[in-house]
């Protein structure tokens, strides 16, 4: 049988010439990091669910992308994070979201999916049950990165009201949500 | 926002999404990511599905879901709806991406912005991974 393992790390506003080659070298190998991690796992004859958490980790525990360390930060200053996973052979799933001090959020989605009867968790209760199963909890301050703190800073000071895109485009920055007068902007 | 999609010897399909959501985000807002069929689906039948861009769109699309709806109800290949379900995200003025794995390995990973941080790895090894248009 084949196998096979795909991965993404966010769209958006990504052009080549916003990018140093430093900042380009460093997003190749942190995916191409993923993929190899990923690829082990499902050589060796475990399952897709094993190389989506063990793909997912490894961005998750790199500043470089928008989840675990390196996530956005909410207009209150705190790194909400959420996660979901699914089986396809058993249409099982898990989800998590808006928690703030689960270290690798898919790996909380998963445990949700196979140690409870439920698929959606949420917030402290969430982190409760995470910590129930032995996962890794961590300070909130662990998902701290100067550039996303900065990020939060100069969409303040441009409109306190707007939410940003991780990567939103032009497009984007001029679109107006009408029910809340709220821009995206990148 | 990550994700990944899976096929495994055993010919089972995964997916999976991770995000810290959007930068200045109130009230509790939740995005596509953690809902499943919207931001995630996986099923045996069709396909591996993890949408990254504005939840909003992505939520109200029921994006990942609505792929994998097209290939059973429709027979489309993972291709022709991850395609037609970002459009539909388009029309309502919503923007982002998709990466897709059907049950037979074939790759789809369209997105409508200027670039997605995406890669893929199969059986004999081989990486690729993208950055831009």
């Amino acid at each position: 049988n084949k196998y096979i393992l795909v991965i993404h790390g966010g769209a958006g506003t990504i052009l080549k010439k916003n990018m140093d080659p430093a900042k380009e070298a460093a997003y190749v190998t942190q995916l191409t990091k993923a993929l190899q991690k990923g690829y082990e796992v499902i050589r060796g004859g475990k399952t897709s669910l094993d190389a989506v958490e063990a793909a997912i980790r490894v961005l998750e525990d790199s500043p470089l992308f928008n989840a675990g360390k390196g996530a956005v930060f909410t207009h209150d200053g705190r790194n909400e994070l959420d996660a979901a996973i699914m089986d396809g052979k058993t249409l099982g799933a898990g989800a998590i979201a808006g928690v703030t001090t689960i270290r690798n959020p898919i790996s909380a989605a998963r445990a949700v999916m196979e140690k409870s009867s439920h698929v959606m968790m949420i917030g402290l209760g969430a982190e409760k049950f995470a910590r129930q199963c032995n996962l890794e909890l961590v300070d909130p301050a662990y998902f701290y990165t100067r550039e996303r703190w900065e990020g939060l800073q100069k969409a303040l000071k441009e409109d306190s009201t707007k939410a940003v895109l991780d990567h939103g485009n032009k497009k984007s920055q001029r679109t107006e949500v009408a029910a809340y007068k709220d821009n995206k902007f990148g | 926002t990550v994700g990944a999609v899976a096929l495994d010897k055993m010919g089972n399909l995964a997916a999976g999404t991770s995000t810290g959501g959007m930068t200045n985000k109130k009230y509790g807002r939740v995005g596509d990511s953690p809902i499943i069929g919207a931001g995630t689906y996986a099923n045996n039948l069709t396909a591996a599905i993890s949408c990254t861009g504005w939840g909003e769109f992505y939520i109200r699309s029921v994006v990942a879901h609505d792929v994998s709806a097209m290939m059973e109800y429709k027979g489309l290949s993972v291709a022709e709806a991850s395609a037609l379900a970002l459009e539909k995200v388009a029309k309502l003025g919503g923007e982002g991406g998709i990466i897709a794995l059907d049950k037979n390995g074939r790759i789809a990973m369209p997105f409508n912005t200027a670039g997605m941080y995406r890669g893929s790895v199969t059986e004999n090894g081989k990486i690729e991974v993208e950055i831009y248009k």
